[in-house]
């Protein structure tokens, strides 16, 4: 394993002890800055981390970025990754950052889903759910992007344990899910929250239960559009952005419905790349130009949330 | 480890409301234990969908019978997944 996190191939997949490692690297090399906080444990008991990046000051507006809540979809957490060390490098160096952090703390949570993750490192490459058992069914897993208390089980997800998209028995009842809904309401202070998805290319923003359009919509499509035009300018990666049933279909229960539900203006949801020919199995060469063009993105909405707080 | 040996990724773009409609009612078909990774949104987006190799015929015939087109994105799942595995190993780990 890499003895520093300026060693570690950003430019690779990596298994989760690797990540988990490099965690603790950067939380060693920048104790000033960086801490981790365990927030709960997955089904199978694996810790849950998030990583926090403070520059003190108690309780302060927060944004929260998650990566890898699906669990295949590996270049999100490779990206998640890669912010954690370019919020190391730039956080006194780039203006913008520096001025976010000034007023909040980024918590980002790299592997949303370890369980599901080691199972694609282990058995299917192509595991998306948690790994929560169901009785009366052979079929293993949750939808974690459909297990929120936001219209749950409403059209728009499956009963079917099997299915790719089943909610599960009740709101909440995945523990990766749980110990986010528990960190924000007891965190009270999240002024942006993202959740990152791949692939499609997309940035979509609440509501995906209703077409009834959200008191923010238009300020949240302005933003939006904002943030994919920075992303694009980087490798001209092409982003639509739009409310998530009017831009791609109706899903109940997802995650940004809920924490917009909860107060939570900035609530956005990415698609990162890719629409070509590799689907989940992207290539390691693109994860660095997808984590940089999307940081683009990111630094919008969160310099956006900082100049905008309510 | 579950391999995806002989399995595929089809691309679909449905082109009319009855194609979507169509592919929208491959969902149920829970038989044909298909894992769709873009699912159907609307007219002239592609629907992205992984098939068993047991289902690739029965799912080719079915679109084929119903005038649907496709094209196929991932040719050989198994061989991505291969040189995934074999550029993580390549990976220097200290």
């Amino acid at each position: 394993l890499p003895v520093t996190t300026s060693t570690f191939d950003y430019s690779a997949y990596h298994t989760l002890d690797e990540i988990y490692t490099f965690m603790d690297l950067l939380v060693a090399e920048n104790p000033d800055l960086v801490s981790k906080i365990e927030i709960g444990r997955s089904t199978e008991n694996r810790p849950l981390y998030v990583l926090k990046f403070s520059k003190g000051g108690t309780n302060r507006p927060a944004v929260w970025i998650d990566t890898g809540i699906h669990s295949r979809e590996w270049v999100t957490q490779a990206s998640g990754v890669w912010f954690a060390k370019k919020i190391t490098l730039d956080h006194e160096n780039d203006e913008g950052l520096a001025a976010v952090l000034e007023q909040m703390d980024i918590f980002l949570e790299i592997i949303t889903n370890p369980d599901g993750f080691a199972f694609t490192h282990s058995q299917n490459r192509l595991w998306r759910k948690t790994r929560s058992k169901h009785s009366g069914s052979l079929c293993v897993g949750v939808d974690p992007n459909r297990n929120w208390d936001a219209a749950f089980g409403e059209p728009g997800a499956s009963g079917n344990p099997c299915s790719q998209t089943y909610h599960g028995p009740y709101a909440n009842s995945e523990p990766e899910v749980r110990a986010i809904v528990d960190f924000v309401k007891s965190h009270g202070n999240v002024k942006a929250f993202v959740s990152i998805h791949s692939y499609s290319q997309l940035l979509l923003y609440p509501y995906g239960y209703t077409d009834t359009p959200a008191p923010d919509q238009q300020e949240l499509h302005e933003l939006s559009g904002k943030a994919v035009a920075a992303l694009s300018s980087l490798y001209g990666t092409k982003y639509k952005h739009g409310s998530i049933i009017t831009t791609i279909y109706k899903a109940s229960g997802n995650t940004v419905d809920w924490t917009y539900d909860q107060g939570i203006k900035y609530s956005f949801t990415f698609e990162l790349r890719d629409t070509g020919l590799y689907g989940f199995l992207l290539p390691a060469k693109l994860i660095v130009p997808t984590a940089q063009e999307t940081w683009l993105a990111l630094k919008v909405i969160m310099e956006h949330a900082r100049d905008h707080l309510y | 480890f579950e391999t995806f040996v002989g399995q595929q990724v089809l691309r679909i773009i449905p082109t009319s409301d009855e194609e979507l409609q169509k592919v929208q009612e491959l969902q149920e078909l829970e038989h044909l234990e298909l894992d769709f990774w873009l699912s159907p949104r609307g007219l002239g987006s592609p629907v992205d969908v992984r098939v068993p190799f047991p289902s690739l015929q029965p799912l080719k015939a079915h679109l084929e019978a119903n005038g649907i087109s496709y094209s196929v994105m991932i040719e050989d799942v198994q061989a991505l997944v291969d040189e995934e595995q074999s550029q993580m190993l390549r990976t220097p780990r200290g």
